[in-house]
């Protein structure tokens, strides 16, 4: 009598949490944009037997953003989930991987982002501040200034502007804008920059610094602009990060392949 | 011949009873919620 298939892989066994982690390693190793996800639910898990010690798997999973840009150099275990009343943002993802004499690889991995739902924020949190739009005239101002203000009072190297990450606006009970935004040091110090800034030119790859900044910029009752911008030191980059120090993005929800 | 006997459908209370104390299996996916559901 042939011997019984094996009993199909539960969501939460640990060889399934095993090939989960490998497939969201590989979604933040290969994003461009925006921030890391961190593992909410594994929704589904298929094992496709192909013969002796070779599966094809395909998983379906529930990713939630964290706070960590996809250049910092945190390790994912200490990137914090963004807070639902922080204006969550979730990830669909299925990817397909092989284990093949027991190691993991992925094969492909398609992923849709998308922010939750207003009205589920202001359901359970009625003042928190929304996700605004990257392109907003408010967002972009307060981008800019920000960048000004730090470009001119530091002593270090002058910053450009690499993506807006994300950004808030609330009006009540002050109206002010909140926005993150990734950035890189140039070839020149911040004062060089007032003379000549057409020259200051974003790093080589082999000295790259990248760095993440915060700021909020309140617009009423008072005009106020605190910022705060911390660069991550050099790293090595991975091929696929120097994508980024040639463009500047302004991102919405997203669909990476 | 073979005729199938009308079988009365089991009552609800007839039912075999589950052994006290025993839970159902969880369903194998979707898996545990690790954050929050969005």
């Amino acid at each position: 009598v042939p011997a019984a298939p094996p009993a199909p892989l539960g969501c939460d066994d640990p060889e399934s949490e095993a090939v989960a982690e490998v497939a969201v390693s590989y979604i933040n190793g290969h994003s461009h944009h925006g921030y890391k996800f961190a593992l909410n639910r594994i929704e589904n898990i298929l094992v496709l037997p192909q013969g002796p010690n070779n599966d094809i798997i395909f998983l379906e999973l529930d990713l939630l953003e964290t706070t960590c840009h996809i250049l910092s150099p945190l390790p994912l275990g200490n990137c914090t989930v963004r807070s639902f009343t922080a204006h969550a943002v979730e990830g669909d993802c299925d990817v397909k991987l092989q284990k093949l004499d027991g190691k993991l690889s992925v094969l492909a991995s398609k992923c849709h982002s998308h922010a939750d739902s207003s009205e589920d924020v202001l359901q359970l949190c009625p003042d928190c501040p929304l996700l605004a739009s990257l392109n907003n005239t408010d967002v972009l101002t307060a981008v800019t200034a920000a960048l000004n203000d730090h470009n001119s009072k530091t002593a270090d190297a002058y910053l450009r502007l690499l993506e807006i990450g994300r950004a808030n606006i609330q009006y009540n009970p002050v109206h002010l804008v909140y926005v993150e935004f990734a950035v890189a040091a140039t070839n020149c110090s911040a004062e060089a920059a007032k003379d000549n800034v057409e020259a200051c030119q974003l790093l080589p790859d082999d000295q790259s610094n990248f760095g993440f900044c915060t700021a909020t910029m309140v617009i009423r009752p008072s005009q106020d602009l605190k910022v705060n911008c911390q660069l991550y030191g050099h790293q090595v980059p991975a091929p696929d990060v120097l994508f980024f120090s040639r463009v500047v993005w302004v991102r919405s929800s997203q669909d990476t392949s | 011949s073979v005729a199938k006997r009308a079988v009365a459908k089991v009552a609800q209370h007839d039912k075999v009873p589950r052994p006290v104390g025993s839970v159902p299996p969880p369903p194998p996916c979707p898996g545990r919620i690790r954050h929050f559901k969005i």
